[in-house]
């Protein structure tokens, strides 16, 4: 879809692809919509040095450095969701009433450092 | 339930798998609101805040639709004017003890607008009361356990009516003493209904009263506080 992050290979820690799907959880007889949606999670390297586009901290740029000195004693910094956006979601609950419910959070945007 | 499951589940916010008997139809108002959110621009769908309903411009981020379980009080003793007296009634048990209600908006329903000449613009008159006493069942409620809401003349032009109840419905949750409303429907008076053809033909175009709903909007402090906790 329009949002889905760019398929572009690389070790780079960027958002990577994930469809959830609800009928696959067996979820379909309850929830109205959406039947699934892209969550997509982070994966992917943070060597030194950080690039801008990584959306480091300070502190990552400074743990990389250390990393590339002391590998066995430093990990890299980790990869993870920077930007994220919420969903919503249409369902019945157990008395047949349809409920409308947003959820913060729940697709990975952009990751970082 | 496999663990994973119901984990997933609980960070969802449900305690258990809803397992629905029979489904009705999506309400138009939620399937709107669903969709702008689903179609709005992903540029700032970051943006968008999950726990507020910009729709009614209030806090939340649930929104349920009840439909009324009640019933029509048929009288014995037929009332001057009085169309129809109806008990309204909306299950609020389901909302969960962490969700804060920040709004509640009563719909009643026609089946059409009136715009063609047999019901042009005839003037009814409406009334919505609290009840605080329940009364046998088909039997109108007495003066003295019933509290006058509202009370307005309409020109049946329209294909509902709505009305803020947040006031009676927060009552109802911090007392939990929800008896429910009583409806009534009756002709204007003043148009010397009397004089013309009898009540039953004046009621006959309010006959397209279709139903009522009650649109619940709650926040869950659970989901929204701690998000926004980690946000900042």
């Amino acid at each position: 879809s329009a949002d889905s992050p760019p398929v572009t290979p690389s070790n780079l820690c960027k958002p990577r692809r994930l469809y959830i799907s609800f009928s696959d959880v067996g979820w379909e007889n309850w929830i109205i919509a959406p039947q699934g949606y892209m969550a997509n999670y982070c994966l992917g390297e943070c060597p030194f040095p950080l690039t801008a586009e990584l959306n480091s901290t300070n502190h990552a740029i400074l743990q990389t450095m250390v990393h590339s000195l002391d590998p066995q004693g430093t990990p890299q910094p980790c990869c993870v969701p920077v930007r994220l956006s919420p969903i919503s979601i249409l369902y019945y609950d157990n008395n047949d009433n349809v409920v409308l419910r947003h959820y913060e959070d729940m697709v990975v945007d952009e990751c970082g450092c | 339930l496999s663990l994973q499951e119901s984990l997933l589940l609980k960070s969802l916010g449900l305690s258990t798998k809803p397992s629905p008997k029979t489904p009705v139809p999506v309400p138009s108002v939620l399937w709107r609101i669903f969709q702008n959110r689903k179609t709005s621009p992903s540029t700032n769908k970051g943006l968008e805040d999950a726990c507020r309903v910009e729709e009614f411009n209030v806090p939340g981020n649930i929104i349920r639709v009840f439909a009324d379980q009640g019933h029509f009080v048929h009288n014995r003793q037929p009332q001057a004017l009085l169309c129809l007296q109806k008990r309204l009634y909306f299950n609020l048990s389901v909302l969960e003890e962490g969700e804060h209600l920040t709004m509640a908006q009563l719909e009643i329903k026609f089946s059409h607008n009136s715009y063609h000449a047999s019901g042009q613009g005839r003037v009814f008159e409406l009334r919505l009361y609290q009840t605080s006493q329940m009364s046998l069942r088909g039997m109108p409620s007495r003066e003295s356990s019933r509290t006058l809401l509202v009370e307005q003349s309409f020109a049946q032009l329209h294909k509902s009516l709505l009305f803020n109840l947040s006031g009676v419905a927060k009552d109802w949750r911090t007392y939990s003493k929800n008896l429910g409303l009583i409806l009534e429907i009756s002709v204007d008076g003043g148009d010397g209904a009397s004089a013309t053809g009898g009540l039953q033909s004046l009621c006959a175009s309010i006959d397209s009263f279709l139903d009522t709903s009650l649109l619940v909007v709650t926040l869950s402090q659970q989901q929204c506080r701690a998000s926004r906790r980690r946000r900042r």
